[in-house]
C-alpha cells in the first residue's frame, strides 16, 4: 500500500462503510451489491484482455462474447430482478456500453410499458430469451430531439391489416440506436402513423429487421453500422432504412393508442404516454452522471494524493498536489457534486417508479412534472458531470491523457448523455415550458404541487424581481 | 443593494431557501419578458425564441435548487454523527460553491449583500480545509472495486508508477523492438537522403 494513501485513509474522521451503506440505500443492498460483484470478479470466463490495446472491431466482438455469457450466467445465478441486472452488467462490462444496452434498457421496458397484454404474452418471452434481440429506433439522420419532425411513416393499410414502413428521404433513415447494426433483428421503431387518410403523429411499432433463423437483414430493410465514434467502441450503432416494409397491425404497441382493423384511430389519454421509455432513461442517466463523475474523482483524488510535484515551502519535500489549495479548489466541488448527484439520482429513480405506478393505475397528474424534472435534471447533471470528468482529467496533469488514467473512457462513454435521449439545451427548454405554464398557473389562482410549489408564493408578491 | 434574504451563511436551510427564491426570481422574470414581448406583438413562439438563453437560465437555476434541497434533505436521515458532520460539510460547500460561481444572480435578486459575497468566497476556501482530510475516504465511500474503476492512477493501493510501467509494457507496439514500419519506411528513406 503506497504510504500517503494509508496516512490519508488513518486520518480520515469518518467510517467509509457508513458512507457506501448510505449511498447504497441499506446494508443489505451493499452486501448484495458486492456479492454480485465478487460472482463476476471470481468467473475466470469473465476474464480479458485490456480493451484499450484492442481494434474497434474487436472490442465489439469481445463485448459480444460477454453480453452472450453474461446473460447465461445471470439465469445460472437467478438474478432477475433490474437493480441486480444493472449491477452484474456493470460488472461484466465495467462501465462500457455494450451491444445488449437498449434491448435490455429500452426494448423491454417498452415492452412492459407499451404493449398490450396479448403483445406481451406474444413478444416477451422471445425477448427475455434474445430469440428476439431489440433495439429503440427513434433518432433519424436528419431529425434529433424535437420528435414532431420525424418522417419515417406508418402507414395502415385496412385491405390487409398492415402498417407499410418506408423511409421517404435520407434523412430519414434511422441513425444512432445502440445494437442496431449488426446484434438486433427487432427493433421499436418510432414513426408517424397514417391512417384514414390522416396524420395522427408519432407511435411506436415492433419491427423485425433481420431473419430470427439466418440474421440475414428482410427484405425491404437496410441496415448497418454507423462507423467509429468519440467512444462505444463496443456498440454496433446502426442506421435502418424501410423500403415499404410491411408489418401486421398487432405490431403497433397499442396499450394507449390504437388503430382498429377498419383503420379507426384510437387517441392515447396523453401524447406523452408514447415517451415514456424516453422519460425513464432520462430520470436513469441522472444516477449516470453521479456514477461517472465519482468514478472520475475516485481516480483524481487518489492520485492527487500519492503524486508530489513542485514545492509550497522553499527547500522542504515536493508535497502531494492534493495539498495545494488550487487542487482542493478543483476537485472539491466535483466530489460535492459528486455526491449531490447521487441523492438526486435515486430521487429520480425513486420518484419515476412512484409515478410510472400512478400512471398505470390512470392517475396522469404528476407526469408533466416528471417529464419536465427529468428532462431538467438530465441536462443539468450531464451537462456538469461532462466538464468535471474533463476537469479531473485535467487535475491528474499530464497521465490523465493517458487511457491507463482510466478517464478518458469515462468521458467517451459518459459524453453522449448531453445529447441523446435529448439534447441538452432543448432539454432545458422543455423544463422551461413547465416552469412558465405552472408560473401563469399560479397567477390563474391554481396551486402547485411538488417541485414548482415555490411558485405559490410568487402570486402573493413574496417573491418578485426588483430593479437594483 | 443592502437588504438580504440570507440570514446565515452556514445555514443550510437558508442556502436552500436563497436557491429557491433565485430560481423563482429567474423564472418570473423569464416568463414576464416572454409576455412583454408577446404583448408587443410578436409571435408567441418568436418573443418564445428571443428569450430562450433567460428561459435556460431559469431551468438551470429551478435543477440547481431542486439539487441543493435534496442533499439538505438527505441530511436528515443521516444518522451516524461522523458521517453527518462530513456530509453537511460537503453539502453547504457545495451549496455555497454554487453562489459563489452565480453570484450575479444573488445579487440582482437582492438575496445577498456584497458583503455576504465575500463571506461566501471565504468561507468556501475555509472549507477546503475542513474537507481536505477526508477526501480520500470520501471517494472510497463511492466504493469503486479496481477492476471497476479500470485506472492504473486511481489504484486503491496507490502503486501508481510501478503499474503505469506494467500497462505500457502491454502495448501492442512493444512486440517487437523494431517496429516494421522502420524497415518499410524509415530505411529506405535514410538510403535516399
Amino acid at each position: 500500500m503506497n504510504p500517503d494513501l494509508s496516512r490519508e485513509r488513518a486520518a480520515a474522521s469518518f467510517n467509509p462503510e457508513t458512507i457506501t451503506v448510505i449511498l447504497d440505500g441499506s446494508p443489505e443492498r451493499t452486501r448484495r451489491r458486492r456479492e454480485i460483484e465478487g460472482l463476476v470478479l471470481n468467473d475466470p470466463s469473465f476474464q480479458h484482455e485490456d480493451p484499450n490495446f484492442l481494434s474497434r472491431s474487436e472490442r465489439y466482438e469481445l463485448a459480444i462474447k460477454k453480453s452472450a455469457l453474461m446473460v447465461q450466467k445471470m439465469r445460472e445465478h437467478g438474478i432477475s430482478d433490474p437493480e441486480e441486472i444493472y449491477w452484474f452488467k456493470s460488472f461484466v462490462h465495467r462501465g462500457r456500453p455494450e451491444p445488449l444496452d437498449l434491448h435490455l434498457g429500452m426494448f423491454l421496458p417498452t415492452l412492459l410499458n407499451q404493449a398490450t397484454p396479448e403483445q406481451q404474452e406474444r413478444l416477451f418471452m422471445p425477448a427475455w430469451n434474445l430469440e428476439i434481440i431489440g433495439t429503440y429506433a427513434q433518432t433519424e439522420m436528419g431529425h434529433g430531439t424535437h420528435l414532431r419532425g420525424l418522417e419515417t411513416t406508418a402507414t395502415y393499410d385496412p385491405s390487409t391489416q398492415e402498417f407499410i414502413l418506408n423511409s421517404p428521404t435520407v434523412s430519414s433513415i434511422k441513425w444512432w440506436p445502440g445494437g442496431l447494426g449488426k446484434t438486433s433483428n427487432h427493433a421499436v421503431v418510432l414513426a408517424q402513423l397514417y391512417t384514414q387518410g390522416e396524420c395522427r403523429g408519432l407511435h411506436a411499432f415492433i419491427v423485425p429487421i433481420r431473419h430470427m433463423g439466418t440474421h440475414e437483414p428482410l427484405p425491404g430493410v437496410v441496415v448497418g453500422d454507423i462507423g467509429p465514434k468519440f467512444g462505444f467502441d463496443e456498440t454496433d450503432n446502426g442506421f435502418l432504412k424501410f423500403d415499404k416494409l410491411r408489418i401486421p397491425r398487432e405490431n403497433m404497441l397499442m396499450k394507449y393508442a390504437k388503430v382498429e382493423p377498419d383503420g379507426t384511430y384510437v387517441k392515447p389519454l396523453s401524447d406523452k404516454l408514447t415517451y415514456g421509455t424516453m422519460v425513464f432513461i432520462r430520470s436513469m442517466i441522472v444516477g449516470d452522471s453521479a456514477r461517472s463523475l465519482s468514478r472520475a474523482c475516485t481516480i483524481a483524488i487518489r492520485y492527487s494524493a500519492v503524486r508530489h510535484q513542485s514545492e509550497i515551502r522553499a527547500g522542504e519535500p515536493e508535497p502531494q498536489i492534493l495539498d495545494f489549495q488550487t487542487q482542493q479548489y478543483k476537485l472539491f466541488p466535483l466530489l460535492a457534486t459528486a455526491y449531490a448527484f447521487q441523492f438526486v439520482g435515486s430521487y429520480m429513480s425513486h420518484t419515476y417508479h412512484r409515478i410510472s405506478a400512478e400512471i398505470q393505475a390512470g392517475n396522469l397528474n404528476e407526469l408533466p412534472e416528471l417529464h419536465a424534472l427529468s428532462a431538467g435534471l438530465k441536462a443539468f447533471t450531464t451537462w456538469a458531470a461532462n466538464t468535471g470528468i474533463e476537469e479531473c482529467r485535467m487535475a491528474c496533469g499530464g497521465h490523465g491523457y493517458s487511457r491507463c488514467s482510466g478517464i478518458p473512457d469515462i468521458y467517451v462513454t459518459f459524453t453522449p448523455a448531453c445529447t441523446y435521449e435529448g439534447e441538452n439545451t432543448v432539454m432545458m427548454l422543455q423544463t422551461a415550458r413547465f416552469l412558465v405554464k405552472s408560473y401563469k398557473a399560479v397567477l390563474s389562482g391554481k396551486r402547485l404541487d411538488g417541485m414548482v410549489s415555490y411558485l405559490n408564493d410568487v402570486s402573493q408578491h413574496r417573491v418578485q424581481p426588483h430593479p437594483v | 443593494a443592502g437588504r438580504s434574504l440570507v440570514k446565515d451563511i452556514n445555514d443550510i436551510q437558508n442556502l436552500v431557501e436563497a436557491y429557491k427564491q433565485r430560481a423563482a426570481w429567474l423564472v418570473v422574470a423569464a416568463a414576464k419578458n416572454v409576455n412583454t414581448d408577446s404583448k408587443r406583438g410578436k409571435r408567441k413562439e418568436d418573443a418564445w425564441n428571443k428569450n430562450s438563453v433567460d428561459l435556460v437560465r431559469a431551468s438551470e437555476a429551478h435543477c440547481h435548487y431542486v439539487v441543493v434541497k435534496l442533499f439538505a434533505d438527505k441530511l436528515s436521515e443521516v444518522l451516524d454523527v461522523a458521517a453527518h458532520r462530513i456530509l453537511s460539510s460537503l453539502c453547504l460547500f457545495y451549496a455555497l460553491h454554487g453562489i459563489s460561481k452565480n453570484t450575479g444572480d444573488f445579487l440582482q435578486a437582492g438575496l445577498l449583500t456584497t458583503l455576504q459575497v465575500d463571506l461566501v468566497q471565504q468561507r468556501v476556501k475555509d472549507l477546503l480545509a475542513v474537507i481536505r482530510p477526508n477526501a480520500v475516504a470520501l471517494v472510497d465511500a463511492f466504493d469503486y472495486s479496481d477492476t471497476q474503476l479500470g485506472s492504473v492512477l486511481g489504484r486503491y493501493d496507490g502503486n501508481v508508477y510501478e503499474n503505469m510501467f506494467e500497462w505500457a509494457k502491454k502495448s501492442p507496439l512493444n512486440k517487437t523492438q523494431v517496429h516494421e514500419s522502420f524497415h518499410k519506411y524509415l530505411k529506405p528513406l535514410q538510403s535516399k537522403l
